[in-house]
């Protein structure tokens, strides 16, 4: 009763992982149905890089996040988003920096 | 900072606006401009406009689907995107254009999505930024409204340095704080540069005028004087340029509604023509096919009277030669003179010579079709089709057929003896699948045919548009049923869309880029669904098997496809990349 209602849907939630690379995006063709801890971790993964408290709930900030203008670019960098040509056949994996 | 892995490997990159007759074209440019002085700043980069659609950079303002496989939402939630660093596409910027975009960055105006911020946010992704989860960072993924000023937060400067270095030209008090000391953070904090000035002040040296430091407050006052006389003369123009851009606005609003008519008018005509086109077409076809028919019919014919009379022929040779035997043995018995037979004559049974014979020694044109012929171990293939259990193979104007037996003796063999009803003058098919009626379905070129086995259903060909393909799509790259939900896809240079098999349309919601098929890449050659459930994807001389339940392919470096399909046998120093 003291969870905070979310006033977003769970296939819009669903949606947004996918889009934004924190569900495979081929879930979108495939239809996989994703665990109950494969969701959560990756709201927490986005409640982390949003920069919000991390709970694998979607709580009230989850949802405002979500609803948020943003870039249409995935935030985890992946062969299958915004990559202009698949040229990285012959070098190998991507290598991806952070700091 | 996130790195995303491309980078540009030149350090002069050129852009380009593409809706150069937009409403705020002018206003876009000119924060464009300012987006890209704030990275060429701060790295070795340097950035010119130009008007070509060969640009590095090309920014478009674009709503809903527009080509790339990545459609916009209307108003609100995703503003825009970017590509990262490469050939074509690479490193374009696309902005929303249902957006209510704020091009007056830098004044009081609060309404609407501030442009300047959205565009230097996704120029970073065109210079090879991705997403960073510091919420001060101008590459962070959510929109924040605040006031970049042309400084650029820590955490991107390192990151675009990193792949580009600094500029090694470091006068100037906004020069890139690698090794802090009391001084420059002093000069950062006062002098503060805005995006709306230069952002170098090559007149501005602290190590040539030493007195700057010691007459700071009354520069100081000087500097805000001058600021505001600034600001106040820069906002008097504004306004003029506004009211001029009004006027042209609305100018460019008639004149855009007049052209609106005409091209309206015109695609009316198009349309008419084409339909007019089509349905002359058909009749035509009609007619051809009338005339095979009566031509087939009359062969038929001539056949059988040849037959007919053939037969009569040898009868009455029979019977010519029983009544010279009878006369013979009479003679011999009585002693008769027999009388003068004139020589028998010898009918040749008419040849009925296969139809490749025939073509050439009648077509001179197959001669050279034959030099065309494609070697069986050493080609690409244009499409390639489970039909009826067995595998088929297209690449020109030929095919290969392949059984349980193997490969069928005296293949390749041309298309248009299996598929009369295919264009006379066909160069090769696009793509080709059986579709869950069992229907054959050739693309080629800007339409389809849809076979019931050898014969051409009625109403085809069709165009691509009539399947809800967009009517700039010159061609199909593949098409294939995917085992993994048997739906059917049909892709296209960097895009694929989802065949609704109720209706034979595409679904909503596509096309989509791609990179879904991951380790597909794109223009793709063909695809098709083997007899094993399996779906294979070629390109050039290889192949790779996909991986549904990954989502990807099952061996990144292609297969060589003619030992897998055509049975060839492999050379002496190939082996599999598993033996390698």
């Amino acid at each position: 009763a003291t969870k905070p209602k979310a006033s977003i849907s769970e296939d819009i939630v669903y949606n947004y992982l996918m889009q934004f690379d924190y569900l495979p995006k081929s879930d979108l063709e495939t239809g996989a149905l994703r665990t109950e801890e494969q969701l959560k971790d990756a709201i927490r993964s986005l409640q982390s890089f949003g920069n919000i408290p991390v709970t694998g709930q979607i709580d009230s900030a989850t949802a405002r996040l979500i609803q948020k203008p943003r870039c249409g670019v995935g935030d985890h960098k992946s062969a299958n988003s915004f990559s202009a040509d698949n040229l990285y056949h012959d070098i190998g994996p991507h290598v991806r920096v952070r700091r | 900072y996130v790195l995303q892995g491309a980078k540009w490997h030149k350090t002069d990159l050129t852009w380009s606006m593409v809706n150069q007759s937009m409403p705020d074209a002018y206003k876009a440019r000119m924060l464009v401009t300012r987006a890209l002085s704030v990275w060429e700043y701060h790295s070795k980069l340097t950035f010119r406009e130009v008007y070509s659609d060969q640009a590095d950079i090309q920014i478009l303002f674009a709503r809903r689907q527009h080509g790339d496989g990545y459609q916009f939402d209307g108003p609100g939630q995703v503003l825009a995107h970017a590509f990262y660093p490469s050939e074509g596409r690479g490193g374009d910027a696309h902005f929303d254009a249902d957006e209510t975009w704020n091009f007056d960055s830098g004044t009081h105006n609060r309404r609407g999505t501030n442009f300047l911020n959205v565009a230097l946010h996704e120029l970073g992704h065109s210079l090879g930024l991705g997403h960073s989860s510091d919420p001060k960072a101008v590459m962070f993924a959510w929109y924040q409204d605040i006031d970049v000023e042309g400084k650029l937060p820590d955490d991107d400067r390192n990151g675009i340095q990193e792949l580009y270095g600094s500029r090694e030209k470091t006068w100037g008090p906004y020069r890139p704080q690698t090794t802090p000391t009391t001084t420059t953070t002093t000069t950062m904090r006062t002098m503060v540069y805005r995006a709306d000035n230069p952002p170098y002040r090559p007149w501005y040296d602290p190590s040539k005028n030493p007195n700057k430091e010691r007459n700071w407050a009354r520069e100081r006052q000087e500097e805000e004087r001058r600021r505001k006389e600034q600001e106040w003369r820069r906002q008097e123009q504004e306004r003029e340029e506004r009211e001029r851009e009004e006027q042209e606005r609305e100018k460019k609003e008639r004149e855009e509604q007049e052209r609106e008519e005409e091209e309206r008018e015109e695609k009316e005509r198009k349309k008419q023509e084409r339909q007019k086109q089509e349905r002359e077409e058909k009749v035509r076809q009609e007619r051809r096919r009338q005339e095979q028919d009566r031509e087939e019919q009359d062969n038929r014919r001539r056949e059988r009277e040849r037959d007919r009379q053939y037969e009569k022929e040898q009868r009455e040779r029979h019977e010519r030669q029983e009544r010279l035997n009878r006369e013979r043995k009479n003679r011999e018995r009585y002693g008769v003179r027999a009388p003068v037979t004139p020589p028998s004559t010898t009918t040749m049974r008419p040849t009925r010579k296969p139809y490749y014979t025939i073509v050439h020694q009648q077509n001179h044109h197959h001669k050279k079709q034959r030099k065309l012929k494609p070697d069986t171990c050493m080609t690409s293939y244009d499409a390639i089709s489970m039909i009826r259990s067995e595998l088929f193979i297209f690449r020109g104007p030929y095919l290969w057929r392949i059984g349980k037996s193997g490969l069928y003796p005296g293949y390749p063999t041309e298309i248009r003896r299996q598929w009369s009803a295919l264009p006379v003058n066909l160069t090769q098919v696009d793509a080709v699948y059986e579709n869950q009626q069992g229907h054959i379905v050739f693309f080629i070129g800007r339409q389809y045919y849809v076979f019931n086995s050898v014969n051409l259903e009625p109403g085809y060909p069709k165009p691509l548009v009539s399947m809800g393909l967009p009517p700039t799509l010159t061609h199909i790259d593949a098409a294939f049923v995917w085992g993994h939900n048997n739906h059917t896809f049909l892709t296209s240079d960097t895009l694929y869309w989802r065949i609704d098999d109720n209706t034979g349309e595409v679904e909503p919601s596509y096309p989509r880029d791609m990179s879904l098929w991951s380790g597909v890449g794109y223009k793709i050659d063909a695809a098709f669904q083997y007899k094993d459930g399996k779906t294979y994807f070629f390109k050039n001389l290889g192949y790779w098997e996909f991986d549904d339940d990954r989502m990807k392919v099952a061996h990144a470096r292609p297969k060589l496809s003619a030992p897998k399909w055509m049975q060839c046998a492999r050379g002496s120093n190939e082996v599999d990349d598993e033996l390698r």
